[in-house]
């Protein structure tokens, strides 16, 4: 079974991939892919390993068939529609940035539990109430889902969302979720970024 | 000089040490610490020969030492102020998130370019205007930004952070900064975590 590490480097390589499939460039050496995503060449040549092999030695890789293999391992290359439960100032500003953009992650649900917030739209997509969940989910397909609530109601959102149907979740409430082991959790923390920002005007110069 | 991948595993590696720590762990090997970051004990040795020896082989680490060690390297044993411009959906969900929670790194200044949004508060911390960014970044001696404006003034307000002292920043509008040598700039891009969690639901599953 592949890592999860290698998993979440993939769509890195693919947003690499696809910007120098526009510039017009046909075949990428692992080194250039790595200077340009910011890995090792061994790195991407581990990882891309685990999917077969695809480069030729010496030469590179195919730009094309690589961004394509690469959209079909995540299942990028059909919509895979997701679900948000929490309309807050978090969960508004990711639909609205998700649905201003083409993307194969597309947002197709949103849920609230503030009958104010019910019935207004965000980008075309209306907020709807939880007890249509279970209903929605499952008459869209939706699979995966985005966590944006309050930590105190999170373990019971997401157990809601389960019951769904949905079987990833990318979570940004600062709560631990325990689900059934089918269930694929992304906790999201950004407070982790700004520590290692910390670094470059805090940190230690290490010689 | 320390690659940009091995810093931003550093924090995450802080995040599980000290909950050990406070759950009364007084040595851990690099396996266990492998197993509850995600990552390799290969990597983690790895990642930290960079800031010299910490281990004693076959037994393990200090959690305490090892975690104060990491604490210093990122800077992140005194207060890091920072700035947040934009403080709109995104940014003032992640003003409420920062001032809520303790943490080394803390929005001390937000600013904003809407006159109706200055004067207010996210949580004691007040919204000034952009004309007083420079005054207020250096006043609060600031080096640390989180950019949350549209896309089409990042740059120009990048520009202005840079002016005022600023030499990091966390980057989500979704436009590539150009600025000098000197400043780190880290992009944020959900949709990225949105196309890995994708595999789980929708991705090629490879024997
Ligand atoms: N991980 C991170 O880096 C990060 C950053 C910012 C915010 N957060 C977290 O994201 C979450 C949202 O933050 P925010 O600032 O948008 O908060 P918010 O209060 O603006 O939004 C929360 C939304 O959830 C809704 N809600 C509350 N209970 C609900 C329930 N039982 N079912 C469905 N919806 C419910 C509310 O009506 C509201 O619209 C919080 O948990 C916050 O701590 C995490
Ligand atoms: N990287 C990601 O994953 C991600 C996710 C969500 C949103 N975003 C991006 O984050 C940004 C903010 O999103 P949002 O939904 O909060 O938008 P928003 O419109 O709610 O907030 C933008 C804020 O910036 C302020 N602003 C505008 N021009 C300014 C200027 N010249 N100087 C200072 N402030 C100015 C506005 O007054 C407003 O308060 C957008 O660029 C959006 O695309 C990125």
């Amino acid at each position: 079974r592949i890592p999860d590490v290698t998993i979440k480097r993939l769509p890195i390589y693919l947003r690499v991939l696809d910007r120098m499939r526009e510039q017009g460039v046909d075949i990428v050496s692992s080194a250039e892919l790595a200077r340009q995503s910011g890995f090792t060449s061994e790195q991407i040549r581990k990882d891309l390993a685990y999917f077969g092999a695809f480069g030729t030695r010496g030469v590179g890789y195919s730009v094309a068939m690589l961004s394509d293999r690469i959209r079909r391992i995540l299942g990028l290359h059909r919509e895979v529609p997701a679900a948000l439960v929490g309309a807050g100032h978090l969960g508004t500003a990711l639909a609205r940035y998700n649905l201003t953009r083409p993307q194969a992650v597309r947002i197709v649900a949103i849920f609230d539990a503030d009958p104010d917030k019910v019935g207004s739209l965000i980008e075309t997509v209306p907020i709807s109430p939880m007890d249509a969940m279970e209903d929605i989910v499952r008459e869209k397909g939706v699979r995966l889902a985005i966590l944006t609530v309050p930590a105190s109601v999170a373990q019971t959102v997401a157990e809601r969302l389960v019951r769904a149907g949905v079987e990833a979740i990318l979570n940004f409430a600062p709560a631990q979720l325990r689900l059934p082991p089918g269930v694929q959790v992304q906790p999201i923390d950004l407070s982790l970024e700004l520590e290692s920002l910390s670094y470059y005007v805090a940190g230690e110069r290490v010689s």
